[in-house]
């Protein structure tokens, strides 16, 4: 563990927390998507298939209960809870996001570490975790003005992976065997889908305005 | 271990 790699840690458990006060305070899911929510979901089930089988630390298998437990809560809350589910943006969230399912699968079972089960599935949680976003980038336009938890949210979701480069490169200059192209090819992906995100919360930052993305 | 990948981060 490194100090860039616990503050992507740290930054992606507080843009879930920024997510849970959003839908908790205010009892509304408008300008989050629901797509993207339950993309995470896949993620996670996917990526932490060896939770059981595989025991690294306390902290890993907590984190990863909390990464699978929070992302379902939040999926079950935007779809079941009779309060919260009214101010879904159902019109606005059509990303067909199957497509993209699909492709990261297929993508998985050609661009893997081992033709397994469970580094199938790994591979396809990292790449569909790259573009999990789109959904919610492409609401946020469609919405107009964004109100300031879901801004955070967005951020703190995009700066978590930017850390997590951060930490690649360190371990690449510091462990002599460390090569993880996979992750780091997608993790690069993934930042860059949020650069005119970051952009356009910079000058709302800057300007101290409302955050408006540009249709 | 060396079998197994080792994915250690989340």
């Amino acid at each position: 563990m490194n100090i860039f790699r616990l503050a992507g840690d740290m930054t992606h458990l507080i843009s879930v927390l920024v997510l849970l006060l959003k839908i908790y305070a205010t009892k509304s899911c408008s300008g989050i998507s629901l797509k993207t929510q339950e993309l995470y979901a896949m993620v996670f089930l996917a990526r932490y298939l060896d939770l059981f089988s595989d025991f690294i630390s306390l902290y890993n298998t907590v984190m990863k209960l909390v990464f699978i437990g929070s992302s379902l809560a939040i999926v079950w809350c935007m779809r079941y809870h009779r309060v919260v589910r009214r101010s879904y943006d159902r019109e606005l969230d059509t990303f067909r996001y199957w497509i993209l399912v699909g492709a990261c699968f297929t993508l998985a079972l050609v661009l893997h570490e081992k033709f397994s089960f469970q580094e199938v599935f790994w591979a396809f949680s990292i790449y569909l975790e790259a573009v999990a976003i789109l959904p919610q980038l492409v609401l946020l336009q469609r919405s107009g003005n964004v109100d300031n938890l879901t801004g955070q949210y967005v951020f703190f979701l995009g700066a978590y992976r930017a850390f997590y480069i951060l930490n690649w490169i360190y371990r690449y200059l510091t462990e002599p065997r460390f090569t993880r192209w996979i992750s780091c090819v997608s993790g690069l992906v993934q930042t860059a889908l949020y650069a005119d995100f970051f952009y356009y919360y910079f000058i709302s930052w800057k300007n101290n305005a409302k955050l408006q993305l540009p249709a | 271990k060396d079998h197994e990948s080792d994915h250690d981060e989340l």
